[in-house]
């Protein structure tokens, strides 16, 4: 028996939205210790990484491991259905070919189900590594979001340079160049304002926009986004779910032809 | 050119 509660329906939807978009159907992965999903966009370019801890769930049950394989278009059809403040609780039998996603309202007044087939997906499982990353830099979600969406409008590409004065995204194309540079804050009253770089050594990637503005669906889980960035190895883009987990994106680097 | 992020990781 698999049975996961979360208080609210919102944060069901915004992991959704967070991944949809890359992938159009993923296995998540259930044990005691949580859920789990790992798959790479169609294109084999990137990476999603999603860990939902079971202790950040209301009530979190699982006997026997459990891998669910699902639509995410068929899931957003059903999330769709619900209402931010709703309850939204995910039930699954021991090998069963079906999950029962249901809502209630918080007067409990209104209830609703929806079964949605499982999917036995050929799912491809990757060992990443630890590394050492050179640079990593922390920043608010929205201003990586809105220089990624700024600088798509140049080029196909953004180079990062990251050194430790601060990282500089930057795009070039037929209109001209385009250079943003972000500073490491000083003093920030607000935590979730601040730019901190931690650099070992400086670092300079190009990476595809349509992938950095696909991660950046995963803003309004975040306030805060943490770029870790290393020669020659892939980018990882991690948005914190407060209390609950993480998702990482992996992008892999573009080299010179 | 764009490399394959499975080119990084090993498959499991």
């Amino acid at each position: 028996m698999f049975e996961a509660r979360l208080g609210q329906a919102t944060i069901l939807k915004k992991i959704l939205d967070a991944i949809k978009d890359l992938l159009n159907e993923a296995t998540f992965d259930c044990s005691d210790s949580g859920i789990q999903l790992q798959a790479m966009d169609n294109s084999h370019v990137s990476l999603v990484s999603l860990t939902l801890r079971s202790d950040g769930f209301d009530k979190f049950r699982c006997d026997r491991n459990l891998s669910m394989g699902m639509n995410l278009g068929s899931m957003a059809k059903i999330l769709k259905c619900a209402n931010n403040e709703d309850n939204v609780t995910m039930k699954a039998q021991d090998n069963a070919d079906t999950v029962t996603i249901m809502f209630e309202s918080a007067n409990q007044e209104k209830v609703s189900d929806y079964e949605m087939k499982l999917m036995n997906l050929d799912q491809e499982h990757l060992g990443i590594p630890e590394t050492d990353f050179s640079c990593v830099v922390r920043m608010p979600a929205m201003e990586f979001a809105r220089i990624c969406r700024d600088l798509a409008q140049f080029s196909e590409s953004v180079v990062i340079c990251c050194t430790k004065e601060g990282v500089k995204f930057s795009a070039s194309g037929d209109v001209g160049t385009a250079n943003i540079k972000l500073a490491q804050t000083g003093s920030v009253d607000k935590e979730e304002e601040a730019v901190i770089i931690e650099m070992q050594e400086p670092v300079t990637l190009t990476f595809a926009c349509r992938y950095l503005n696909a991660f950046t669906k995963a803003t309004p889980l975040s306030t805060q986004v943490q770029l870790s960035m290393c020669a020659d190895v892939p980018l990882v883009v991690e948005y914190a779910i407060k209390d609950l987990g993480h998702i990482r994106y992996y992008l892999a680097p573009k080299i010179e032809d | 050119m764009q490399r394959g992020i499975d080119t990084f990781f090993k498959r499991l």
